[in-house]
């Protein structure tokens, strides 16, 4: 009874450039926090923008999952890509294989 | 089954290791399960090598060629536990430590062997049969959609949407039934996740995520293992 009806999950276009994000500010406590420094301005530059787009996205996430806390991690210098290629790794498959052992069925009344 | 549980106050979890820049939460996810079946077989706690999956692990997965262990590009757990099997078993930590590359060549020592696994099985998509798995056979591997790690501080994560698509490997150590969700004016179950990227990312290195609806594909790839029973 207590779940949610209906409830708007992504802000505006609005919000999205919120200039209160402070995303300067961020990003020199990201770097210091984290020991992060750039090979050059360019890279520099490149990596503010994703860290940007990063904080926008964790409001989104923040959004769409209330009851956790999203924000700025050791990943918001990279793109959803850089962090799946670096630190994700399940060679992923739809199924499981067909001559797997199936765990016995246990109780879970006792 | 009791109300809440967490193997990490049983002893049968190792500290948080951090993976580095490496696709290698396979391996982790593998040591991981093994470790905590070996200290329910031995009643010790060893923490075991990674390194020696990435090195050494190249098992295939047969119902899809082309689908191999290899390293930081990537594995299966299930394939990791084939391979333990048919290796005989697991080196310790320090004697075969992480680096985070691919090195290429495999310094497995058959006689450093301190965990071997007895048999492993898949769990069925059930979360009271998961819960029951947990408690009775100790942490599982697991597979989970990431998406939302990549932003996660703390908290319950329980997002109204989420990809089922696996991308990541991590390691069930336990159950809660009380964390707060504040949109939903409830308390809510969860799942307790030992990650592997250090202990400075989300909850020291842990993440809880909400139960019940196979959230984020939680539910979906999930493996008990057991440890070869030992007398020394």
């Amino acid at each position: 009874k207590s779940e949610p009806l209906i409830r708007q999950v992504v802000g505006g276009a609005d919000n999205l450039n919120d200039p209160r994000l402070g995303a300067e500010h961020h990003f020199e406590l990201f770097k210091r926090r984290f020991g992060k420094s750039y090979k050059s301005q360019e890279e520099h530059d490149h990596r503010f923008k994703v860290f940007r787009a990063n904080l926008r996205r964790a409001r989104r996430h923040q959004s769409l999952d209330p009851s956790a806390t999203h924000g700025v991690t050791q990943f918001s210098d990279l793109t959803p890509a850089e962090f799946r290629r670096t630190f994700l790794g399940l060679r992923s498959r739809l199924r499981l294989p067909s001559d797997a052992n199936k765990a016995p069925i246990l109780p879970t009344d006792s | 089954l009791p109300t809440d549980f967490d193997w990490r106050d049983r002893g049968a979890v190792a500290a948080v290791k951090n993976q580095g820049a490496c696709g290698s939460c396979w391996s982790f996810s593998t040591t991981g399960a093994l470790e905590g079946a070996n200290f329910l077989a031995t009643g010790k706690l060893v923490s075991l090598s990674e390194q020696q999956l990435v090195d050494c692990d190249h098992e295939c997965d047969p119902e899809e060629p082309g689908s191999c262990d290899s390293g930081c590009n990537g594995g299966l757990m299930n394939s990791a536990f084939e391979y333990t099997l048919k290796a005989g078993g697991l080196m310790r930590e320090e004697d075969y430590p992480y680096t985070g590359t691919d090195r290429g060549t495999c310094k497995f020592d058959k006689s450093k062997i301190v965990a071997s696994v007895a048999n492993f099985s898949v769990v069925s998509l059930d979360e009271e049969q998961i819960a029951a798995n947990v408690v009775k056979n100790g942490p599982l591997a697991v597979a989970i959609n990431a998406v939302f790690m990549q932003t996660y501080v703390g908290g319950v994560s329980c997002p109204y949407i989420c990809s089922k698509r696996l991308d990541h490997g991590v390691l069930l150590v336990g159950y809660g039934s009380a964390g707060y969700a504040p949109i939903r004016m409830k308390e809510k179950s969860y799942w307790i996740i030992k990650n592997s990227w250090g202990e400075n990312w989300g909850e020291n290195g842990y993440y809880k995520i909400c139960r019940g609806r196979n959230i984020c594909g939680v539910d979906s790839m999930v493996s008990t293992v057991a440890a070869v029973q030992t007398t020394s």
